[in-house]
């Protein structure tokens, strides 16, 4: 799960 | 500010169309030494740097991307620890697995494109340890089977 509000990113997405 | 940063925008805009451009003969050294220079002296427009970057990395056209990918390696080499944390997030690395993966567009990727692409990553696996999310996302295409081990 991405951590909401702290990190400015998205997930890795799966190739 | 805002004004600022669109003039920042548009010379980034205006240097990278010349220093990617399908009609360059050779790299244009000083078109990429002026990006990364004026990255290097406005940092807040790093994330729209990189933005721009990844536009001209997906052209279809093999010699165009190949420039962008270029540009991209200057900017690592020269742009310091903001430009590699911008680059060592998923937001920025999603892209380049995008061009690779035949799950999404690899299959239209010049091969060209596609090696250097992993190139990259690889080098900068090795390069810059600190950014653990460069790391994982090429675990990860080697698991996929996408990069050969």
């Amino acid at each position: 799960p991405v951590i909401r509000g702290f990190s400015d990113d998205e997930p890795l997405v799966i190739a | 500010m805002d004004k600022q940063l669109d003039i920042i925008t548009t010379s980034l805009e205006a240097l990278l169309q010349r220093g990617t451009s399908p009609k360059n003969v050779g790299r244009d050294n000083a078109a990429i030494d002026a990006f990364c220079g004026l990255v290097n002296k406005e940092p807040e427009c790093v994330p729209i740097a990189a933005k721009l970057i990844v536009s001209k990395m997906q052209s279809m056209q093999e010699w165009e991307a190949l420039q962008a990918l270029q540009v991209l390696e200057a900017c690592m080499q020269h742009c310091g620890p903001q430009f590699h944390a911008e680059v060592g997030k998923f937001r920025f690395l999603n892209e380049l697995i995008k061009l690779i993966s035949p799950k999404y567009l690899g299959n239209l990727t010049p091969d060209a494109v596609r090696t250097e692409i992993i190139e990259l990553l690889y080098l900068w696996t090795l390069e810059y340890p600190r950014e653990s999310k460069i790391r994982e996302a090429y675990e990860m295409l080697k698991k996929q089977q996408v990069v050969q081990s």
